[in-house]
């Protein structure tokens, strides 16, 4: 592994956490703010009134305008630009959606189980017109699980990082470079963790979500399969080509 | 490249 100096990981620390909030699309204090609410009862009947196609489009969109601040925080990553175009686009189709979740966490609310969308707090029946429950459960699951670590901004946003960064996407040409990246970057928040005093089980906790983000990754890529074959025009006709582009 | 057309545009514009 690289030979990293502590001033050096203390950087790498502050600019990605610099990046991470200048890109993350809501910060917490302005949601606070917002003193947003949750769904009514008659609005949340309106969501699963939706029909099937129009709520996959909602969704798309939310989740494609989540994915465009997540190119930006890649793009300010040390070392991120460097790589060739071929590289930045295998981690980013592979790894935006999985940043996207982590992200989540951010806007979720553990005391009764919702998620900032669409301008309130929604909770799991919102999501039903999609018709895929299992889905929203993981992701639910997800995010209860990961604000249950109550990770500082900086850890959040060393880990999107390392998330981003990982070595073992497929179709990588400079493989080699991703992983020293990678490492310096689980280098640094390693640091960070230490720095803030978090018990040693919290990095190992973080390693287990790797597998569960790949996990939702492929339920949602299987879940999108399903729906195309039933609506192929909507998906071509109505999806972000964003979206199309990531998961097509 | 094409395939990839607007994750290539968004990449390539600098960073604001």
């Amino acid at each position: 592994s690289p030979t990293v100096s502590m001033a050096e990981l203390d950087h790498l620390a502050h600019v990605v956490s610099k990046s991470h909030l200048e890109t993350c699309q809501y910060l917490r204090e302005e949601l606070q703010q917002m003193n947003c609410q949750n769904f009514l009862q008659d609005e949340v009947e309106s969501y699963q009134k939706k029909p099937r196609e129009v709520m996959w489009q909602l969704c798309a969109l939310k989740i494609t305008e989540a994915i465009q601040y997540v190119v930006e925080f890649a793009k300010r990553i040390n070392g991120f630009m460097d790589l060739c175009q071929n590289d930045q686009i295998v981690l980013l189709k592979a790894g935006s959606l999985e940043v996207v979740f982590i992200r989540m966490c951010r806007v979720f609310d553990s005391h009764n189980n919702t998620i900032y969308f669409d301008r309130k707090f929604a909770g799991p029946d919102v999501f039903k017109a999609l018709g895929c429950d299992d889905l929203i459960t993981s992701v639910f699951d997800f995010a209860k699980n990961m604000s249950s670590l109550h990770l500082t901004e900086e850890e959040l946003a060393l880990f999107s990082a390392f998330v981003l960064l990982s070595a073992d996407r497929s179709w990588l040409q400079d493989k080699l470079q991703v992983e020293k990246l990678q490492q310096k970057t689980q280098l640094a928040l390693q640091h960070v963790l230490q720095k803030n005093q978090r018990e040693d089980g919290v990095l190992n906790k973080l390693r287990c979500k790797v597998s569960a983000l790949r996990s939702l990754c492929s339920q949602h890529t299987e879940k999108l399969s399903a729906f195309r074959a039933i609506y192929p025009d909507i998906v071509r006709t109505h999806f972000p080509p964003l979206y199309k582009e990531l998961f097509g | 490249k094409e395939k990839h057309k607007i994750l290539h545009q968004l990449l390539q514009n600098s960073t604001s």
